[in-house]
C-alpha cells in the first residue's frame, strides 16, 4: 500500500541517519 | 570520542513540510533504529551525554510511471534531512 512504502522510505531514511552515528 | 558517548536524546525532528506526522514517524524510525545498532540508550533531553537535532527539509513525491490509462503506477518519494549529532558536555559536533 502507499502507507507501506512510504513508511519504507521513512525507514531506510532512518537506517542512513544511524550510519551516521557509528 | 565516541566511545565515551553511553546516551543519546533524539528530539521529535521538525518538519518544514506540511504532511502529517512525518517528521514524528521519522524520530520514532530513529529510535527503533539506535536501539537496534547502537548500544547508546535513548532518554530524555536533559539527561543525555549527546544530542541529536535533526530537521526534515524537504519531501518530495513525483509520479514516475503511469498506467496505459494514465494513472499513477510507480512514485518516487525522496526526502531532504538534516541532523546534527553533539556531545553536550564539550558541545563538540560528532556527526
Amino acid at each position: 500500500s502507499m502507507a507501506t512504502a512510504s513508511q519504507q522510505v521513512i525507514d531506510r531514511m532512518a537506517r542512513q541517519i544511524v550510519d551516521l552515528l557509528e | 570520542h565516541r566511545e565515551q558517548v553511553r546516551s543519546i536524546a533524539v528530539p521529535v525532528f521538525a518538519c518544514s513540510d506540511d504532511r502529517p506526522g512525518l517528521g514524528l514517524r521519522l524520530t520514532e524510525a530513529v529510535h527503533k533504529e539506535i536501539q537496534r545498532r547502537l548500544p547508546y540508550r535513548v532518554v530524555p533531553g536533559g539527561s543525555a551525554d549527546s544530542r541529536l537535532i535533526g530537521r526534515v527539509l524537504g519531501a518530495y513525491k513525483d509520479v514516475i510511471g503511469e498506467t496505459r490509462n494514465d494513472d499513477p503506477r510507480t512514485l518516487q518519494l525522496q526526502l531532504a534531512v538534516e541532523v546534527t549529532w553533539t556531545d553536550m558536555r564539550t558541545q563538540k559536533v560528532l556527526a
